[in-house]
């Protein structure tokens, strides 16, 4: 109960760039995830390759960013990912599921 | 211990666009009134922001990695593991289960049974009249039937003379005087087809949102920072004849400011239909004298973006279609056992009364997940909740990726 309370969602895409199948892609054109966790402070994504075959996410194929400074920006409209070093999220994305 | 029944009501697409939520403008009466005797989370959010991939995470309390189901095109049993859901976790310890309207998402994502035999003790029931919720129904200016977005419709114009959600609250309450008075507890599952596109709602409830007085999202323009894969282009919106014939460039639009506001009018007015007919389901328990025997659970699949980064939709991560209401009323705890026969849940009609005041007494602000639902149901009805997951559980058929929170309901939180 002492730690922090957070919570986690995905959304799959079949292209990096919007399409007519973007809202809903069918599981075999699904190429990418983006898997986020939010806690109290921030919301953390990362648009990861996903292999719809095998079910698994490449962690080292980061397609996209987004980092919203929750305090700052509630609405989540400034994503300020490109001004942060990920390095250390990028390790913890490599952390088994 | 003993057990309690379960009213377990999902609304469809409805975002935290509520009074007990903080949104000034909906009226919401109902759902407040049942906050109000509630623990409320203010904070809770869904693992994938559309229909049956959430549904089936909620249900399972498995996250979308472990039911693989990211689409709406197979069934969890056979595509990843033959998992326990909610209600048949209460089907096998005695439990009467009962599924109204869209609590599975319908077609193959349920076996085209809704889970039945497994989930439900007597098939799921469907109101007949969600078979012209697409059809061209809606009058339009040109005094035509449309396939539009903004469906305000004489109900007594509608085919069959009613709509889904009407139905689905008759046969529910029917339901439960059915159970009343028999000796096995029972878990009755609602699902509401509102507040989801189309808007194919009662006339009457636009009129509590005038157009003059409603306003565009705080940011209503795609984020310059936001990148592409990030974006969703709302193209269920775009299908519709109304929406249509405003030639709204793909794929970031944007919809025209005055069609915005009146998006927003109808979500809202939708919102209160939607509220009305719990407000219906939940004075019933207190007409049949089960107010003090069962627990009533309220939520969401996912919610919707109303306009807020141009986005029209759910299938996103972004908050706004994320964050959903999650509310449990526990007789004898989150409000004390009635016991001198007065209404714990009068029908408001919001047409003619004045507004409900929520009173944030038992809210809880931490962040929790839809997957926290199924344990924490199970906990507050009087049953175990089932263990935790493995870290890869495909051949574990019961256990919770989520967290119970019971222990939110009795300590102060701090922090």
């Amino acid at each position: 109960k002492n730690e922090e309370a957070v919570s986690f969602s995905q959304y799959p895409r079949p292209a990096d760039t919007p399409q007519m199948n973007s809202d809903l892609p069918d599981l075999k054109d699904i190429k990418v995830m983006g898997y986020s966790v939010r806690s109290w402070d921030y919301r953390y994504t990362l648009w990861l390759g996903f292999n719809p075959k095998t079910f698994q996410v490449n962690v080292s194929d980061v397609h996209a960013g987004e980092l919203y400074v929750l305090a700052d920006d509630p609405t989540e409209d400034n994503n300020v990912y490109s001004d942060f070093d990920h390095s250390v999220m990028k390790n913890m994305a490599s952390l088994p599921p | 211990r003993e057990t309690r029944n379960v009213l377990f009501i999902i609304a469809d697409d409805l975002r935290t666009s509520l009074g007990c939520y903080g949104d000034s403008v909906v009226k919401s009466p109902n759902i407040d009134q049942l906050a109000s005797k509630s623990q409320v989370f203010l904070n809770a959010y869904a693992q994938q922001a559309v229909c049956a991939p959430s549904r089936t995470s909620m249900l399972t309390s498995r996250r979308p990695d472990t039911t693989r189901l990211y689409d709406f095109n197979s069934y969890w049993r056979v595509h990843s593991g033959n998992y326990t859901t909610l209600p048949q976790y209460f089907k096998d310890r005695g439990y009467f289960t009962m599924s109204v309207g869209k609590v599975f998402h319908p077609g193959i994502a349920s076996n085209y049974t809704d889970d039945y035999p497994y989930s439900w003790s007597t098939p799921a029931y469907h109101p007949p009249s969600f078979r012209y919720e697409k059809k061209k129904v809606c009058k339009g200016e040109d005094g035509k039937l449309h396939a539009n977005l903004l469906c305000a419709v004489d109900v007594a114009e509608q085919p069959g003379g009613t709509l889904p959600d009407l139905e689905s609250t008759d046969k529910a309450v029917q339901l439960l005087k059915s159970r009343a008075n028999k000796d096995d507890p029972f878990f009755l599952a609602v699902g509401f087809h509102k507040p989801h596109i189309p808007f194919r709602i009662p006339q009457e409830y636009l009129s509590l949102y005038p157009i003059e007085q409603m306003t565009l999202a705080p940011d209503p323009d795609v984020p310059k920072r936001l990148p592409p894969v990030a974006y969703n282009p709302w193209v269920d919106v775009r299908k519709r004849d109304d929406v249509q014939k405003l030639n709204i460039s793909f794929p970031y639009g944007p919809v025209p400011e005055d069609f915005q506001l009146r998006i927003r009018q109808y979500y809202y007015a939708a919102v209160s239909y939607m509220d009305a007919q719990v407000g219906r389901l939940v004075s019933a328990l207190d007409d049949l004298g089960l107010t003090n025997t069962t627990v009533v659970v309220f939520t969401s699949d996912h919610g919707w973006s109303l306009g807020e980064h141009g986005d029209w939709a759910k299938y996103s991560n972004f908050d706004v279609t994320t964050r959903v209401p999650l509310i449990f009323y526990v007789p004898g705890l989150t409000a004390q056992y009635d016991w001198l026969g007065e209404s714990t849940f009068p029908f408001i009609d919001v047409l003619t009364q004045s507004e409900y005041h929520f009173k944030y007494d038992t809210v809880r602000r931490q962040l929790v997940e839809l997957v926290d639902v199924f344990p924490t149901v199970s906990h507050m009805a009087g049953l175990r909740a089932p263990k935790p997951c493995a870290d890869v559980s495909f051949q574990e058929e019961l256990c919770t990726e989520g967290h119970n929170l019971a222990y939110t309901f009795q300590h102060v939180e701090t922090g």
